[in-house]
């Protein structure tokens, strides 16, 4: 664990109740590394890295720990402060419909993670609608039906119309038929595929959501970084979801989309089971990202 | 006095970086500059060093052969399996359309019998290119499915079976040995399979390795089909692949449209990669 690589790594490094310039850099290269090992993108490792040597430089170590255990805590604190994470995981309109939009990358988990959503907001006494706004990968709109059928939530579908109009088809037929929270599922998009992209903007200025969960893989790798900045500049999110947790990848992409879009991790998903949703801990995640 | 023209420090830290956000990973990367440290001693041309580099990657990814195993005047079974989402269905539907432009006769064994809509989506895929379909109800064993399709494939002398499975996660041991018997039950009926795929998804980072070790234990993966390199993820996590586990990428998935597959070209791949 870093725990232990700090601790051998501080053996030679005498201090005396504060740390030293010395003890820091040595350390940092041990955090640098295990960063790098969980997948965060180099250059949030980078200013993470310099943020956590302005902290940790001269700082006092407390008698109960020891100078590695110090910087460890350190560490684990800033990671905490970017993950974020809240109680309140999604805001509630004062007008209902609350609508939610899902977006991502292909394959990353939004279909599942909308059903999900459904199936935790009913247990909190909600009364969700689920839209079927993915109108191109085959079977899809199915998927989704299947999946409202398991949690109980009706799911509203459309033939013979293109994605922005069955996602306004949605919030009408939430309105009508007195639903709380609309949660549209929309097609997986690579953030360089101009015209899905300029899709996913025009559907988000249609109904106008209060939140858009961005849904990312755990496992994903440096890319997280390049995929979340542009996520943030084409469509902006205003939460991340993160899923398929129940791996054993470390998570490092979860960082960096939390850093470079500055917004908050609010779910995670961490099983197959439409149950294994729930709102964001920063606290396990630092320490798994950490290892 | 000044080395003129020598690597700067700079110039290294630029090289390492190319690598680490290929996701080639922190020690293969440490390994490889180290090694690049040592044999351009002289040498003053950053562009040149990346050559070496260039050289050294393609090599390690080796010149052999890339074809998908086939039984020649048999029926070639391919299983393709991977962790949840990363293309295993959508890259079968490619498998199928290209066969059929070959003039062959495709079937396409659903054993994912989990997954919400699994068996409409690998259908409609299917009729995209007039394979055949085996499949069974929602929740049925995954290795009935696969005995079936070889069943059917035999009896009306199909030239090609892929066995579609559920996406799994490696840490899911009671998965991945249903995987294990998935397999076990092809080879009873037909022998080996011809191919054993591994579908990675380009994007994912370290974990590709655990996923590798842990699908070639389970299921005696042969190949890897490295899908979503339309996206901007290099894909680096295919070289430990191949240095550690001697796994070749076989295939490249480059879109969502059933013409949307190559072969894998090392050459061009670390193009791409140092770009
Ligand atoms: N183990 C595990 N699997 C998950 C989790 N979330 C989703 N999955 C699986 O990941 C795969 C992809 O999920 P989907 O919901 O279809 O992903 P998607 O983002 O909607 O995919 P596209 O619509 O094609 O972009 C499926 O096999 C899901 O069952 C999770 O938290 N854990
Ligand atoms: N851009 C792009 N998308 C791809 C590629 N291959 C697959 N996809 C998309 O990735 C998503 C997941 O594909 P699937 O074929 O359902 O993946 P899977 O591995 O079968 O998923 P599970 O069975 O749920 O584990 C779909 O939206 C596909 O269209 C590719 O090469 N490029
Ligand atoms: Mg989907
Ligand atoms: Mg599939």
């Amino acid at each position: 664990t870093l725990s232990e690589r700090l601790e051998s790594a501080f053996k030679r490094l005498r201090g005396r109740g504060k740390l030293t310039e010395d003890q820091v850099n040595e350390a940092l290269k041990e955090v640098r590394t295990a960063l790098l090992e969980a997948d965060v993108h180099l250059n949030v490792v980078r200013e993470f890295i310099s943020r956590v040597r302005e902290r940790a430089v001269g700082q006092e170590v407390l008698k109960s720990l020891s100078p590695a255990q110090q910087v460890v805590k350190i560490v684990h604190e800033e990671l905490v402060g970017i993950l974020g994470g809240s109680a309140k995981p999604l805001s509630f309109s004062p007008k209902p419909p609350t609508v939610v939009m899902i977006a991502g990358l292909q394959g990353s988990g939004k279909t599942t993670a909308a059903g999900k959503l459904a199936g935790w907001l009913k247990r909190k006494g909600k009364r969700p609608i689920l839209v079927a706004c993915d109108l191109q990968r085959p079977a899809a709109v199915q998927q989704l039906v299947l999946l409202g059928e398991q949690v109980g939530v009706p799911v509203v579908t459309r033939d013979g119309m293109s994605p922005v109009e069955v996602a306004a088809a949605g919030v009408e037929e939430a309105i009508r038929t007195n639903r709380d929270v609309v949660i549209v599922d929309t097609a997986g998009r690579l953030h360089v595929d101009e015209e899905l992209m300029q899709e996913a903007a025009d559907i988000k200025r249609r109904i106008n959501p209060l939140e858009t969960l961005f849904v990312a893989d755990s496992m994903t790798g440096q890319d997280a970084a390049t995929v979340a900045a542009a996520f943030l500049e084409r469509v902006d999110f205003t939460g991340t979801v993160l899923t398929k947790l129940d791996g054993d990848a470390r998570g490092g992409a979860a960082l960096s989309i939390a850093h470079i879009s500055g917004r908050p991790l609010k779910f995670i998903s961490d099983g197959e089971k439409l149950d294994a949703f729930e709102p964001f801990h920063p606290d396990r995640l630092a320490s798994r990202i950490l290892g | 006095i000044f080395n003129r023209g020598s690597l700067t420090e700079e110039d290294w830290e630029d090289i390492e970086a190319l690598l680490l956000q290929a996701d080639v990973g922190v020690v293969a990367t440490q390994r490889m500059i180290a090694d690049l440290r040592e044999r351009s001693k002289k040498e003053t041309d950053p562009e040149a060093v990346v050559q070496t580099l260039h050289a050294e990657l393609v090599a390690i990814l080796g010149d052999g052969d890339r074809s998908l195993a086939r039984n020649e005047g048999g029926l070639t079974i391919w299983l393709v399996t991977g962790v949840n989402g990363t293309g295993k269905t959508t890259t079968i539907g490619k498998l199928a359309g290209r066969l059929a432009r070959e003039g062959k006769s495709v079937v396409l064994a659903a054993a994912d019998t989990f997954r919400a809509a699994a068996d409409a989506q690998l259908e409609t895929w299917a009729s995209r290119s007039g394979a055949e379909v085996v499949k069974h109800a929602a929740g049925a064993d995954p290795a009935a499915v696969a005995f079936d399709g070889v069943r059917a494939a035999k009896a009306r002398g199909s030239d090609f079976l892929i066995v579609d499975t559920a996406g799994r996660l490696h840490t899911k041991t009671s998965l991945m040995e249903e995987l294990a018997k998935i397999r076990r039950v092809v080879e009873r009926e037909a022998g080996p399979p011809h191919e054993v795929l591994l579908v990675l998804d380009a994007t994912t980072g370290q974990n590709g390795i655990a996923q590798a070790r842990a699908f070639t234990e389970a299921a005696g993966v042969t190949g890897i089909a490295l899908t979503k390199l339309d996206g901007t993820a290099k894909g680096g996590i295919v070289i430990a692949c191949q240095q550690e586990l001697g796994l070749p990428v076989k295939l490249v998935g480059l879109g969502e449209g059933i013409e949307d597959l190559a072969p894998f070209d090392p050459h061009a791949f670390v193009d791409a990669l140092l770009d």
